[in-house]
């Protein structure tokens, strides 16, 4: 926390660089 | 005038521009490969658009859940970071947010020049890789969102109806090692004021 700010983030990841290559060939 | 919901008309922009601020962001600094970008036209600038499915359906969901939040002028900080292989931030791109108390609005220029604003910082954006070092190979993103506690009941609802949940960040991804500080833009406007910063580690490999 940051001067009383509450600091969110998803829970989930976005896809990595790896997932993005390995489904280019199906799109 | 009272009829429109300001709020909700500056969190449709604000959503809708950093949709495109985030995606030219993940395409300067690389983190993905250039070939699912496409060029765009948004606010008469090029700009690069991912076209990989997941990758925008995470983004448009992350939006969506921070839409609230900016609609009750609650969302302090909207933080794109991107971290090294370790999950260390070596980048952190800060979009401030704030909308002053509403005084005199002309509505026939106020949406005009807001899109020219909004137009500025995403030129700076797409040359922002000048003034910033490059980043160690696989690095990944997240977004932050910084609220007030009491503010994070009006994300609860659209969680779920997302089903894209979110939780505090950790420490470890909210603080940077003696940042180097490169402001990029700073803009007014009647309805919203925003100020675009980059939070640079020092040594980032």
């Amino acid at each position: 926390k940051s001067g009383g700010a509450h600091i969110l983030k998803p829970l989930m990841s976005p896809p990595n660089r790896e997932e993005i290559l390995n489904t280019l060939l199906d799109l | 005038r009272q009829d429109l919901n300001f709020g909700q008309v500056v969190a449709d922009i604000l959503c809708e521009f950093l949709e495109v601020a985030i995606h030219l962001i993940l395409y300067v600094r690389e983190v993905y490969p250039s070939g699912i970008f496409q060029k765009r036209k948004k606010y008469n600038v090029p700009v690069q658009m991912s076209c990989h499915p997941e990758l925008n359906q995470y983004i448009q969901d992350t939006l969506h859940c921070v839409k609230p939040l900016i609609e009750k002028n609650e969302a302090e900080k909207v933080v794109v970071v991107i971290m090294d292989k370790e999950h260390h931030p070596v980048e952190r791109f800060v979009f401030e947010i704030s909308q002053p108390p509403l005084l005199s609005i002309s509505s026939e220029t106020l949406l005009s020049h807001l899109e020219q604003l909004l137009r500025a910082v995403i030129l700076k954006i797409s040359v922002c890789d000048a003034v910033l070092d490059n980043n160690p190979p696989g690095c990944t993103f997240t977004v932050l969102v910084y609220t007030r506690e009491a503010a994070t009941r009006n994300m609860e609802k659209v969680q779920v109806i997302k089903d894209f949940p979110w939780i505090v960040a950790d420490e470890q991804e909210v603080l940077m090692q003696e940042p180097r500080l490169i402001p990029l833009k700073t803009m007014t406007s009647d309805i919203v004021k925003m100020q675009l910063y980059v939070e640079e580690r020092a040594h980032k490999s």
